[in-house]
């Protein structure tokens, strides 16, 4: 399964 | 008021070379210190950060922070009707609604200049933290596109597993399985920090896609580090870097 970048890193 | 010069229009073209595939439309943030940009791919899987300093620049002013919209595709078109060794001089007014791309060629005997609509784009920023990597490898940029091409050859998936022993890089699929390891080298071409082991899963395409920036760089840097996105840096001379960082696959 392929997780999202934006799970990583928060947005600002 | 922005203005930046730069001595060569090829290393320009190979920087929008390096985003493009990944990237359809991007906003450029100038401000005094040089250019940055950030962007994820359209599935949110990878994000790129790129970073010019403006000691990159033969000359630059930036005397209010200003976001250029561009479609890389249009940008690609302009920067194709300039040969690599024209210097090249970007410019655009405050809040302006175009860029101008000035290019002068080496002897000075010729000159040319293009607008080009810039894009009301909706910005997202993503804050990345400093990530202090457990394996931290160098090796040729063209070592990796190879790797990265020869492994798209049998999966979808690269398994990228870094130990002090080196660096593998395995993919199986229906036709068989690669493996390739890199150790050290003595005289410096791979060198690998390794404070713990780390093993990932990674989507080859992304992988692929990132060695667009070869051209750049001849070394690239590889920071590996437990369920945390793997970076894939091509430093630009001494005055920047793209940077892409790649979220890890997860077991089903």
């Amino acid at each position: 399964m392929q997780r999202g970048i934006d799970s990583f890193f928060k947005r600002v | 008021m922005f203005e930046a010069r730069l001595a060569s229009t090829l290393t320009l073209k190979r920087i929008v070379d390096a985003l493009r595939e990944i990237l359809n439309q991007s906003t450029l943030d100038c401000s005094d210190t040089g250019i940055q940009m950030q962007a994820m791919d359209n599935s949110h899987v990878s994000l790129v950060s790129l970073c010019l300093r403006k000691e990159y620049f033969e000359k630059y002013k930036c005397n209010r922070n200003i976001s250029l919209g561009l479609d890389l595709k249009s940008l690609t078109k302009v920067l194709k009707c300039a040969n690599g060794d024209d210097a090249v001089t970007i410019k655009a007014a405050d809040k302006a609604d175009k860029v101008e791309l000035s290019f002068e060629s080496a002897g000075k005997e010729r000159t040319a200049d293009y607008e080009l609509r810039l894009l009301n784009l909706d910005q997202e920023h993503l804050a990345i933290p400093e990530t202090e990597y457990n394996c931290v490898v160098h090796m040729p940029a063209t070592e990796f596109a190879r790797i990265c091409r020869d492994m798209a050859t049998f999966s979808e998936s690269v398994v990228i597993a870094c130990s002090k022993e080196g660096i593998k890089f395995s993919a199986s699929g229906e036709m068989g399985a690669a493996n390739i390891k890199l150790s050290e080298t003595t005289k410096g071409e791979v060198s690998i920090q390794v404070d713990e082991p780390v093993a990932l899963s990674f989507a080859g395409r992304y992988l692929s896609t990132f060695t667009r920036a070869t051209p750049l760089a001849e070394k690239v840097k590889i920071g590996l580090a437990p369920d945390v996105p793997l970076l894939v840096e091509y430093p630009i001379e001494d005055y920047g870097y793209i940077r892409y960082y790649l979220a890890p696959k997860v077991d089903d």
